[in-house]
């Protein structure tokens, strides 16, 4: 299965992720 | 060939041409992967190599969807049909070795499917109901060979015991322990499940990237935006875009994130954020795989798939979550939607339904916190 996320945000919202890696529930996606 | 028996010979003539084809097909893969080697030492892009239609066609019509379907019946037949008040699903001996009750009557007397893993054992309503080892070795087995191939930790599993499960189905949809997980409080948006980040980033001309180099449009995902008076944001400009009916603040950017949860996973999902849901489309489908192999071979992988949108807002503007079925994962829970009802067998290709989570009474939608429970993938 697959969850996608679609928002809208300011320009300086920064995605603290890397493609491929492993995340679990409650850790950080990003912020402004 | 030549000095066998004629019936033998028929049996061997296919066998040239047999390995003819799949040596030439092996070399013809063995040449493309080289040419693909050579183009990136040039520093040439090498487009991603996308199914045909019939390609996408085949594995969405395959039998897994409808075995996807009818194992689901299986689930909840098992926990209609044999959850007599007390009654378990799996005979006793997997949950504790039972001294038979005198006269008791068990569920498997009355017969039914004992849902045993991934497979219905036929209890049938007759005779003593005392289960048969091999039904409670079974269960045993089944659990123990998802948790040895997915690496499984029920070290985190709100309840560690295997007796407490009573088929796969409620295995799959465990919840954690709340210390399993703690909740980020620095940052505003956080991973509402398990699983493996595929892709994320700006969404540029409405195209979202399943993974690099294979998109899907937003509009087919989402569906087209629902009449004005239902949104919380004001109607579009005709002309606008379909990414400006989404972003409705000035300066903001559109963003999306791609979380593949892979089987072994801990398969419900939370909020991301603070948000307040207003919309919910549900469009049936497809149940084709979505591992990272087939978001990069089949393009609007994720459009074909049966899967739940939810929209709303959270303070910078428009939010969506969606949760998209896969292959013996096609049914989704909302907790708080009871209209929701996926994975059914029968449905018109391209169709959706919607549901308004906004009423005279409550104008606002379902407010959700972030880390709140918000929803689960279940088997079948």
């Amino acid at each position: 299965s697959t969850i996608v996320l679609i928002f809208e945000a300011p320009k300086d919202f920064n995605f603290r992720l890397q493609a491929g890696q492993k995340i679990r529930f409650g850790e950080a996606l990003g912020s402004l | 060939v030549h000095t066998a028996p004629a019936r033998t010979s028929s049996l061997l003539r296919p066998l040239p041409i047999l390995v003819a084809t799949g040596g030439g097909y092996a070399g013809y893969r063995q040449y493309e992967k080289y040419r693909e080697r050579e183009l990136e030492k040039l520093g040439l892009d090498v487009p991603p190599k996308l199914a045909g239609h019939w390609e996408v066609a085949l594995p969405s019509a395959g039998p897994e969807a409808e075995a996807g379907t009818a194992e689901l019946h299986v689930q909840t037949c098992s926990e209609t049909a044999l959850l007599a008040p007390d009654g378990p699903l799996l005979p006793p001996a997997p949950r504790r070795p039972q001294a038979p009750q005198p006269g008791g009557m068990e569920a498997c007397e009355q017969g039914g499917l004992v849902q045993v893993g991934a497979n219905a054992l036929a209890v049938a309503g007759l005779g003593p109901p005392q289960p048969s080892g091999a039904a409670a070795l079974a269960a045993q087995a089944v659990y123990s060979l998802y948790i040895w191939t997915f690496g499984v930790n029920m070290k985190e599993a709100a309840v560690e015991d295997l007796h407490h499960y009573r088929n796969l189905s409620e295995f799959f949809r465990r919840k954690l322990k709340p210390q399993a997980r703690p909740v980020c409080g620095l940052h505003s948006v956080i991973s509402p499940s398990d699983g493996k980040i595929l892709n994320f980033g700006q969404v540029k001309n409405c195209e979202v990237e399943q993974v690099k180099g294979v998109t899907y449009s937003l509009e087919s995902f989402l569906g087209p935006r629902t009449p004005s008076e239902d949104l919380p944001f004001p109607p579009a400009t005709p002309h606008s875009s379909f990414r400006s009916q989404l972003v409705t603040r000035e300066g903001n950017e559109l963003y999306h994130c791609v979380i593949y949860l892979a089987p072994g996973d801990y398969h419900c999902f939370h909020s991301p954020t603070d948000w307040t849901v207003s919309h919910r489309r549900h469009f049936p489908g497809s149940l084709m795989s979505v591992n990272p192999g087939m978001a990069r071979w089949i393009k609007e992988l994720f459009c074909h798939n049966e899967r739940v949108v939810l929209t709303g807002d959270w303070k910078h503007g428009f939010f969506s979550l969606t949760a998209v079925g896969a292959t013996n994962v096609g049914s989704i829970r909302i907790y708080f939607d009871r209209d929701l009802h996926t994975n059914s067998p029968r449905y018109s290709k391209g169709s959706y339904n919607d549901f308004s989570f906004v009423t005279h009474a409550n104008k606002e939608g379902i407010p959700m916190r972030k880390g709140e429970h918000l929803g689960e993938f279940n088997l079948g």
